[in-house]
């Protein structure tokens, strides 16, 4: 464990508090985007059943229980609470994820750490997954214009999970001789590159105070 | 078998 990784899982939990805030304490989905919410929890779901057969420490094996039980959360009051379903924009999540599930899909068959190993063919493919899983939610904000406070605290945090967790990989490259993962690599750079634009913004509207709202052209 | 180093990730 490194300081990077660490605040790297840090933010990434805290992306979950102010979604769930939002969500399950406001009783608002307005401007999330059921498809992202949907694609994280098949991301977790999928990289995270090695539960049943590993143990790296309970750090590991209670925050892997953590994000898929948030993700299923978000997930379920989206879909089944009445306020949430009220106020989603359901016309507006309009992100066709099929391009970009099936791909992942044949990416992680075709390239990963052991073609011989069915559990590392559906890890790669979570990987895949998660690098593009922000894409309906920012195209929905996109669509929208202007972003509420919550929601941009909560994208923000989601980037910079990826972006400390690119540390962590640079940082375990120089320390750790066999540490070597291209897939996570390049998977991470494609995601934090994606939220580079919405980092430009999002520093723009907050430099004058956090309670400012985000504008997106 | 061995595990993977990045498996130890979330």
């Amino acid at each position: 464990m490194n300081i990077f990784r660490f605040l790297g899982d840090m933010s990434h939990i805290l992306s979950f508090l102010l979604l769930l805030h939002k969500i399950v304490g406001g009783k608002s989905a307005a401007g999330i985007s059921l498809r992202t919410a949907e694609m994280y929890a098949i991301v977790f779901c999928t990289r995270y059943i090695d539960l049943l057969w590993n143990f790296a420490s309970l750090y590991n094996y209670l925050l892997k229980l953590l994000f898929i039980g948030a993700s299923l959360t978000i997930v379920y009051f989206m879909r089944y609470g009445p306020s949430q379903k009220a106020t989603y924009n359901a016309d507006e999540d309009a992100f066709p994820v099929q391009y970009l599930i099936a791909p992942c899909a044949v990416l992680g068959v075709l390239i990963n750490q052991d073609h011989s190993s069915p559990f590392e063919m559906v890890w790669a493919f979570s990987i895949y997954l998660e690098a593009v899983a922000i894409l309906p939610q920012l195209f929905l904000l996109q669509k929208q214009g202007e972003v509420e406070n919550l929601t941009s605290h909560y994208v923000f945090a989601l980037g910079a999970y990826r972006a400390l967790y690119l540390l962590n990989w640079m940082f375990r490259f120089m320390t750790e001789p066999d540490y070597q993962q291209r897939i996570v690599w390049l998977s991470g750079l494609v995601q934090t590159a994606l939220y580079c634009d919405f980092f430009y913004h999002y520093y723009q509207s907050k430099k004058g105070g956090l309670n400012k709202s985000v504008k997106l052209p | 078998e061995e595990e993977l180093p990045s498996h130890d990730e979330l």
